[in-house]
C-alpha cells in the first residue's frame, strides 16, 4: 500500500480537520448528493500538484478554501496532507514515511510542505512522478468524465495513448 | 518516439480487448489508426462489438455500454501503465446490477497490487469494498467523515447505508 | 391521455413488430444495458419528424434500420407508428384517432402517413405542432443530457427561453 | 419580441424557484441576464444555494445537485409550456434515494395532465410508476418487450425487476 492517509483542513466543505484512513484493497465513499465525496476526490488531486481550478470544479483557486455557510464564517486558509509509506524507499526520500501537504492562503499565498520542510511546487511533483502517480494521468477518475474517455476526437485520443507510451 | 508509440498503443490494444472481454462476457474491439502511415499524427478510432451484436463504432452503443467500454479502456490503461492507486468517482452511475458485479470482481482482482479509493451510490459497489466510509452533512454546509465498519451480512449494511444516505 | 400507443417494426434492436402501450401517468421502461430502453426514446423522436442522425445517435440515418445480428439477417425498412388519441379534436384531423407512421427504406426513400394516407414531412410536423409536443423542445429528454441543460453557454441558454417565449 | 422574451424570462425565474425549492426542501435560486439592456442578445447566467450552503455559480455544485438543479429548470419548462408527455431517460442517474423519491413525488403531481414514459435502472423510480414495461435482448442483439404488472409488494416486483435484469 502506498497511500497510508489523506488529512482535510479547510478544503472545500471540510472546514475541521478530517482524516482519511487508506488501506490496502478497495475503500469506498458513500453518502448523499453534496454531501462532500467529490471534494475528497479535489483534495487528493490538489495536493498532487492540480493547478488548474477548473480541474477541481472551481472558477478560481481561491475557492477550494472553506467559504462558510449560513451559521459558519469562512476561513482563511485550506490545507491537504497526503502521508505515503516509504519502507521500500520507492520514493527519493529517506525515511518510512513522507507526508506531502498543500497550503493555500486567501491572500493568494500558497505552501509546499515535505516532511514539515517548505519545498518548491516542483519537488513535490518529482516526488509524486517517481511513484508513478503522476505518470499516470488516469490515477485519478473524476464524477461524470469516464464517458469523455470515448467521447475524445481521434487526436484527444492520441494523446491519452502517447502518455501512456 | 513513433517505435514508443507503436509498442504503447499494440499493448494497449490486447489489453483492452482482454478487459472488454471480460466486462461484457465475450465479444470484441478493434482500435484502428486513421492514419497508419503518419503514426506521430494519426488520430485513432475505437470499434467495439458487445456479444452477439454487430461491430460499430462507439458512438452507436447504449450509455451503458459505453461506459463499460471506457472502464475497459481505463484497465487497459492501468495494466500498461500501472499506477499505485487508483481514485475512481461514479463510474458506474449507467451500469445495470450485473455490470456492477464484474465491475467488482474486476477490482477486486487488481485491488491485490493498486489501492482504490471508489465513491459509490451503488449498494453493489459498496459492498465490495473492504473498508467503507460515509460522508454526511449533519450541520449543513459542513462535511464530516464517519467509518462504517463492514459488517458480515448484507442487510445491516443496508441499514448503514440507509442511515447515512 | 394523447398517446395511445407506439409501435415498431425494423426500427434498430427491434425486428420484430412491438407495440408500446400507452397509459395516462408514468409508464417506466426498465431492462439491462444495451437491451433497447433508449431505441425507444429514438423512436418516438423519430416518428415525430427528427432528421438529424446524430440527434438519434446515429451517423446516417439509415443506421436506424435493423441491421442484423450474428443470427439475423437486417432488414430493408424501418417503420414507427405513433397513435393518438383525438376525441377532443385538438388534432386538425377529424377523426377520433389519429395514426402518424414513417418509414425509411435502405435505398434512402422515405415515407410519412397520416392514417395511412401519404403526407409530406411537413404536414406531418404540423400535426405535432399543433398538439404542444413540436414546440416544446424539451418533451424528450435523451439520456446524458440533463446535465447539458445547465451546462450550456450562456448564449446557448437563452435559446431555451427564447423557445419557450 | 423583446417583451415576449421578458416574459417567457419572468415565468420561468418564478417557476425554477418554485421547483428547486420543491425538490431540494428549500434554499433558492437566481436567474440573471448578463446584458440587461440588451435583452435580445443576452445571455443568462444560473444561480443555485442549496438549502444552508452559499449561493454559488452552479458550476460549483455536485454532480447529484447539478442534476437536481436542471430537473428544476427541466419542470420549470414545463410549467410555462405544458406538453402533453414528457419522454425522460434516465434522469436520476446522478440522484441519492432521498432525492429520487422527491423527484418521484414531483412526476407524480405533474402525471395528472402529462403522459411520462420514463427509462430507469432506479427501483423507486420504476417503483413510482403505474405501468410498468421491460425490454430484454434473450436473443442476443434482438430487443423484446414485456408488460410487468406491477404488484402490491415491493418484494415481488424487485423478482419481477430482477428477472428482466
Ligand atoms: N469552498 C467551499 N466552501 C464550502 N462549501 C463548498 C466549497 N466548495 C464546494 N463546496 C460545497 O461542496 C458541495 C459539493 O460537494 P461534492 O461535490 O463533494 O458532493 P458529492 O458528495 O460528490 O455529491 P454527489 O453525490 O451529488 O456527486 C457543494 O454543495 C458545494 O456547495
Ligand atoms: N440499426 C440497428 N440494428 C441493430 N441493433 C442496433 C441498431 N441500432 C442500435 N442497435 C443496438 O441497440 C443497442 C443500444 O440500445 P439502447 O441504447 O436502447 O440501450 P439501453 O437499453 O438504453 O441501455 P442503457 O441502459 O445502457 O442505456 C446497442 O447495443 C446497439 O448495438
Ligand atoms: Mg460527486
Ligand atoms: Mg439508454
Amino acid at each position: 500500500a502506498l497511500i497510508k492517509r489523506v488529512e482535510l483542513l479547510g478544503f472545500k466543505s471540510f472546514p475541521e480537520r478530517t482524516v482519511v484512513d487508506f488501506s490496502a484493497g478497495i475503500s469506498a465513499v458513500v453518502g448523499p448528493n453534496g454531501c462532500g465525496k467529490s471534494n475528497v476526490v479535489d483534495a487528493v488531486r490538489w495536493v498532487l500538484g492540480e493547478q488548474n481550478p477548473r480541474a477541481l470544479r472551481a472558477e478560481r483557486m481561491e475557492d477550494v478554501i472553506f467559504g462558510g455557510t449560513e451559521s459558519r464564517s469562512r476561513v482563511s486558509v485550506a490545507e491537504v496532507t497526503l502521508v505515503m509509506d516509504n519502507h521500500d524507499r520507492s520514493l527519493p526520500v529517506d525515511v518510512s514515511e513522507v507526508e506531502v501537504r498543500r497550503r493555500l492562503y486567501r491572500s493568494g499565498e500558497s505552501e509546499y510542505l515535505v516532511n514539515r520542510q517548505v519545498v518548491r511546487l516542483r519537488d513535490m511533483r518529482e516526488i509524486f512522478l517517481d511513484t508513478g502517480v503522476g505518470k499516470n494521468a488516469y490515477s485519478v477518475m473524476e464524477q461524470g468524465r469516464i464517458d469523455l474517455l470515448l467521447a475524445a476526437k481521434p487526436e484527444e485520443r492520441r494523446q491519452v495513448f502517447e502518455e501512456a507510451a | 518516439s513513433s517505435t514508443l508509440f507503436r509498442q504503447a498503443f499494440d499493448d494497449i490494444r490486447t489489453e483492452f480487448q482482454a478487459m472488454f472481454r471480460r466486462l461484457f462476457g465475450g465479444g470484441r474491439t478493434e482500435l484502428k489508426l486513421t492514419d497508419p502511415d503518419a503514426l506521430l499524427e494519426s488520430g485513432i478510432e475505437f470499434y467495439a462489438q458487445p456479444p452477439g451484436k454487430k461491430l460499430e463504432n462507439i458512438t452507436l452503443l447504449s450509455g451503458g455500454e459505453r461506459a463499460l467500454t471506457a472502464v475497459s479502456l481505463l484497465f487497459a490503461l492501468y495494466r500498461v501503465r500501472p499506477s499505485p492507486f487508483c481514485i475512481l468517482d461514479e463510474i458506474d452511475a449507467a451500469l445495470d446490477d450485473e455490470n456492477v458485479g464484474r465491475l467488482v470482481e474486476l477490482l477486486t482482482e487488481f485491488s491485490a497490487d493498486t489501492q482504490f479509493l471508489v465513491v459509490t451510490h451503488n449498494k453493489r459497489t459498496a459492498a465490495g469494498a473492504s473498508h467503507l466510509f460515509g460522508i454526511t452533512m449533519e450541520e449543513q454546509g459542513v462535511s464530516r467523515l464517519v467509518t462504517l465498519r463492514l459488517p458480515a451480512s448484507e442487510r445491516a449494511e443496508e441499514r448503514e447505508l440507509a442511515e447515512v444516505h
